[in-house]
């Protein structure tokens, strides 16, 4: 069955995005089917993608307030047939206080999904739903619609600040929404191996998530941050660099781990 | 009178709590009397000024909700006494749900603030507004309640696909709460010289606004990122650094531009 990841953390700015592109990226390579739904109002993981944002197309908005089904929305990325899209564009802006008054608000995302995959001829192995910096009603929708969460954790100083309240949410949403869901899965982000800082806050993650957290640290590293400009991932723009193999390490990590 | 900012992205980890603190510092290290508002639930720029960030005392949260005068929670931070911190605390996450209801709901940070200048004797010369990376009923008190808008901006790619969302949202504020408010001051911010990516953002942002960009832009610089680990802002902990330096010579562009 598919596997479907929320990847979230309310810390602005520590690789949600990247994570999620690049993962998905690595993952379609090695020849899996896997759509990334971007919850971000900004589109980030849209233009990663080498997809157009734009206002005059359906996106990601139309599925969760106008009831448009998922297959309507959905489009290849640049580079992989098998690496799919559902966009986000600027209406997404205005979400978060729509749903507030819609009915099954916090659902909404997980009923798109259901009947997408149903109405499927070939299954979807993995779905990575990129989540803007908040806790708000559109973060709610992504832990509702998911099995599992996958928090990139930048190794700074304010990295281990906002994750209790990070963990709080999730208990909260596994008593009353979603007891399915699990943290299954942490990614070191941004590590730098010069300073000590970075290897101070690496180290304390693994001793709080001993389990959770992958081996596989992604390194701070210039191509990574290039390639979105190129509308690429880092895996298509330069596969042969430190921070393309990291992502396909902690790729293939994540599928032997399973759930 | 009292010049007031806002410091505003909703792209997360631009340096919005970073540049907060190091220009707040820079200012009350020349004289000046400073205080930094937290609007971040996460409570970074607390905790990047020696705060401890304790649900059991009041905080910013108090001053909102519950309308308890802010000279009751101001509180001296660690290293200058003439910098001072509303401290955030938890109870913030709570509050963009919670002002929803409430009467004067945007206007709720104005209000505390215009009450606690008249109500001192000592002029206080700077305010900064540290804001959470997004655009809710939080970040549209601190627009009304300001009177400049300060946009630290990442030199990175995504930097440049969320402004004009946010330059919308400044217009909508001016149009219809805030009259005042002018964008008055956009800070690059991690500048790595290095990198061709940079360098071509800063162009980029230089060339749209060629007058509120200022000359200086900040270097991305390691002991930046480990000072709010000590409780210090990079000023106090490294002054002789080249975080340091830029961030003062910030202050002083920001101080003699005026608004
Ligand atoms: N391993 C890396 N090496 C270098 N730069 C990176 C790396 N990972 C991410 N970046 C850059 O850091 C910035 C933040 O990353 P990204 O936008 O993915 O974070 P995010 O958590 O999605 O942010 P937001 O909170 O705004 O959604 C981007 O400019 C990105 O290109
Ligand atoms: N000039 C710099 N050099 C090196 N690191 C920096 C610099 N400025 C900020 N940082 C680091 O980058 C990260 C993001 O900065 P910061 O937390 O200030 O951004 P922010 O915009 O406030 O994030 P958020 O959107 O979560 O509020 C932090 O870990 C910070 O220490
Ligand atoms: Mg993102
Ligand atoms: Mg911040």
């Amino acid at each position: 069955s598919t596997r479907i990841f929320t990847v979230t953390n309310q810390k602005g700015g520590v690789g949600k995005t990247t994570s999620t592109v690049n993962l998905a990226a690595a993952l379609s390579k090695a020849g899996l089917a896997v759509l990334v739904i971007d919850l971000d109002p900004q589109g980030n993981a849209t233009t990663a993608l080498g997809i157009e944002n734009r206002n005059d197309r359906l996106s990601i908005y139309d599925a969760l307030v106008n009831d448009v089904p998922l297959d309507k929305i959905v489009v290849p990325s640049a580079e992989d047939a098998r690496l799919l899209s559902a966009p986000a564009n600027l209406d997404l802006a205005g979400a978060e206080i729509e749903l507030v008054s819609l009915p099954a608000r916090e659902h909404r995302l997980l009923r798109s999904i259901d009947a997408y995959l149903q109405a499927r001829d070939e299954p979807i192995d993995y779905i990575f739903i990129d989540c803007p910096p908040s806790l708000g009603l559109l973060t709610v929708n992504a832990f509702v619609a998911a099995r599992e969460v996958l928090i990139p954790i930048q190794c700074e100083y304010y990295a281990l600040e906002g994750l209790s309240q990070l963990l709080a949410n999730i208990d909260r949403i596994k008593q009353h929404l979603n007891p399915e869901l699990t943290l299954s899965t942490i990614l070191l982000t941004m590590y730098d191996s010069r300073t000590r800082l970075a290897s101070e806050v690496a180290a304390q993650v693994r001793e709080h998530f001993p389990t959770q957290t992958l081996t596989t640290a992604i390194p701070r590293a210039v191509r990574v941050s290039e390639a979105p400009s190129y509308g690429q991932s880092v895996i298509a723009y330069d596969p042969g660099s430190t921070g393309a193999l990291a992502y396909r390490e902690s790729a293939l990590e994540i599928a032997r781990k399973g759930n």
